[in-house]
């Protein structure tokens, strides 16, 4: 079985980099199962994006991805500033 | 774009002085960069930029660090290097430099401040995030030569959207004027109209490398080929080198000084980068032709022998660029001491070691110690087609 290189903090820093630039929103129930389903709809977001193979799991090369060095600005145009 | 026609309702915009500046480079290379920067966006619009020395400016510039006042913290070193914030009142427009990051003026080892600062005054004036790896507005940062940018065709279009393109003239100008500061800076410069070569055979005017990227020559345009981008962009050859010919003849780089040399006519030109040195153009009896010699058709430096050939009509010149002079039994006919690459060259160039001699809208990969042809191809293929 493949055994993923993804740590905790790797999941974290994604979370965060999809909440920065994908526009990823905190799921208000703890509970609900809707949050990872959310993050793998952004993650599938920003491979598409970024030409990456869909898979919608934080692989090694959509965390590589995630940690070249980038614009500030968020990529979906619908995340505007106030 | 960011949708919803977000960009500035007029064609002055104003940018600030920069009170807060990096100390990665010295005040007048910041200055530098923001202006060559800024003029990357006016070049293909009617939009001109003028710097305000005092009050609050459409675009502010500020480097800073960690939390900045805007509810959008830089992260350190690396990561967000900037960001900006589209056309609207207050903040809108301000561009933000992470100072944790390492801005450089032209080395790729740090981040060049000009490329940055290129992509984040796209979004002041109304451009979003492109998913066009080789566009400007690409998100992440990847290293090209400041000498050598040119304005991918994805941010033209882009940007021409929202303004529109430079209605005056293909001329570049640069004009400091005056104010009660002293200190107004305003740039103008017509866009580009490209035809399509793709819908026929293209014929090449010249061919030249600069620092590994490709540049084909044709009428008043220019295909600009680099490692970084997969499609050539196009523009048009004045948009390059300001003071260069509309068209060329002929074009090498001289590997040994980096120069590029593009020949029109009875002149030559020689540049070290964008910039043309003193003294050019030249005659082409100070190369060492004879005054006979109206035009050359190609050169090309062949690394292997340290010898840049220079084709007229049937025959070719060789010149040696250590010695800076024409090699004795000289002129020699192409047919007979080129074999298979017929008697007339239109544009040569060099490619990973291999010679490449066009003719038409096709090109011969020529083995030069074997003096054999290896291949024959469509000029087109190099152009994306």
């Amino acid at each position: 079985v493949p055994v993923s290189k993804v740590t905790v903090q790797d999941e974290g820093f994604a979370k965060g980099y999809l909440k920065r630039f994908f526009n990823l929103t905190e799921e208000k129930d703890p509970l609900s199962r809707k949050g990872a389903d959310r993050m793998s709809k952004k993650l599938s977001e920003m491979q598409k994006f970024f030409g990456l193979r869909i898979t919608g799991t934080l692989d090694d090369n959509t965390l590589e991805m995630m940690k070249k060095p980038r614009c500030g600005v968020a990529d979906e145009n619908i995340a505007r500033y106030s | 774009t960011f949708g919803d026609g977000l960009k500035w309702s007029k064609n002055t915009v104003t940018y600030s002085r920069i009170v807060d500046y990096t100390p990665d480079l010295s005040q007048a290379e910041v200055d530098d960069s923001i202006r060559r920067a800024l003029e990357v966006w006016a070049k293909v619009t009617p939009l001109t930029f003028t710097k305000l020395t005092s009050g609050t400016a459409d675009i502010m510039i500020s480097f800073a660090r960690l939390s900045h006042g805007d509810n959008y913290p830089f992260d350190g070193p690396d990561g967000t290097l900037a960001h900006a914030f589209a056309p609207s009142p207050d903040i809108g427009g301000d561009a933000h430099f992470d100072d944790d990051e390492t801005f450089t003026f032209r080395s790729s080892t740090g981040y060049v401040l000009f490329l940055v600062a290129a992509h984040e005054f796209g979004h002041s004036l109304g451009l979003s995030h492109s998913e066009d790896r080789s566009a400007l507005m690409y998100p992440l940062y990847s290293y090209k030569d400041p000498d050598t940018f040119v304005l991918p065709q994805d941010d033209v279009r882009g940007i021409q959207s929202l303004y529109g393109s430079n209605p005056s003239g293909d001329t570049t100008t640069t004009t400091t004027g005056s104010s009660p500061s002293g200190d107004t800076t305003t740039t103008t410069t017509q866009a580009p109209t490209i035809p399509d070569v793709c819908s026929s055979p293209v014929e090449f005017d010249a061919v030249t490398t600069l620092k590994g990227e490709m540049f084909f020559f044709k009428d008043s345009y220019l295909w600009h080929s680099s490692s970084q981008s997969s499609t050539p962009q196009k523009s048009l050859i004045s948009s390059f080198w300001p003071n260069a010919p509309t068209s060329v003849d002929a074009a090498y780089e001289n590997p040994g000084t980096g120069n590029v040399l593009l020949f029109k006519g009875n002149q030559y030109w020689q540049f070290r980068g964008k910039t043309v040195l003193p003294d050019y153009p030249k005659r082409l009896s100070d190369f060492g032709f004879p005054s006979s010699v109206p035009k050359v058709d190609a050169a090309v430096h062949v690394s292997s022998i340290s010898r840049t050939l220079l084709f007229v009509n049937n025959k070719y010149w060789s010149y040696n660029e250590g010695w800076r002079r024409m090699d004795r039994g000289y002129p020699k006919f192409i047919h007979r001491h080129l074999p298979g690459i017929g008697h007339r060259v239109d544009a040569a160039f060099e490619n990973r070691g291999q010679l490449y001699f066009s003719s038409g809208s096709r090109q011969t990969e020529y083995h030069y110690q074997r003096r054999r042809a290896l291949h024959t191809l469509m000029n087109y293929l190099w152009l994306g087609c």
